[in-house]
């Protein structure tokens, strides 16, 4: 465990936590993209998996289960509870777009054709490329509220620290994971032309993030 | 051999 590693991990938590609140607060969905939510939901399913069958620290597991848990919990309230509020329409970003190739690169590119690397490698691959239809869903209205562009940014520095933490772990540990460091490289790109925007007009204080 | 590493970061 490194600083970059642990800031990463809190900062994944506090986006979650912050798309759970603004939520349940507002007991709306408006302008958050369920299905990317549901990918995250078969992301983290597909990779903690190794649950059943490795222990490695107490902090491992509480966060695996509370990443479990708590992505489900936002799946929950989108599709069940405040589903009055969901913007499917808006949400229209073709799914099975990504999960085809994913699908089909993680049968062809993995460490063991076991059932449980692929799954694994199915979860690093997906979640490059799960934040797309909550991408596209802001392009396509053309603005997002500040506290979904709070989640995306805190989302995206966890990215972003995480690969600090394989830089750290390379010099130090002499370890490297390519399928990690190349779905996290190409995940965190996805990010860039969002963090311009953020910078760029949210934290210059206007209530919304609009897009030219 | 056992890769640690991904059953390691989340």
């Amino acid at each position: 465990m490194n600083v970059f590693r642990l800031a990463g991990d809190v900062s994944h938590l506090v986006a979650i936590i912050i798309l759970l609140l603004k939520i349940w607060r507002s007991k709306s969905c408006a302008g958050i993209s369920g299905k990317s939510q549901v990918l995250f939901a078969l992301v983290f399913t597909t990779r903690y998996l190794d649950l059943f069958t490795v222990f490695i620290s107490v902090y491992n597991t509480v966060m695996k289960v509370v990443f479990l848990a708590l992505s489900y919990a936002t799946v929950y309230l989108i599709y069940m509870r405040f589903r009055n509020s969901y913007n499917s329409e808006n949400d229209t970003f073709r799914v099975e777009f990504l999960l085809v190739p994913v699908i089909g690169l993680s049968f062809l590119e993995n460490y063991a054709f076991t059932p449980l690397e692929i799954l694994w490698t199915f979860s690093i691959f997906l979640e490059a490329v799960a934040i797309m239809p909550q991408l596209f869903m802001i392009t396509k209205t053309g603005e997002a509220e500040s506290i979904t562009t709070h989640y995306l940014f805190f989302l995206g520095l966890y990215r972003a620290l995480y690969i600090a933490n394989w830089v750290w772990r390379y010099h130090t540990e002499s370890f490297y994971d390519l399928i990690a460091i190349v779905s996290g490289v190409v995940q965190t790109i996805f990010f860039c032309d969002f963090f311009y925007l953020y910078f760029t007009r949210v934290l210059r204080g206007r209530g919304k993030m609009t897009l030219p | 051999e056992y890769n640690v590493f991904k059953h390691d970061e989340l």
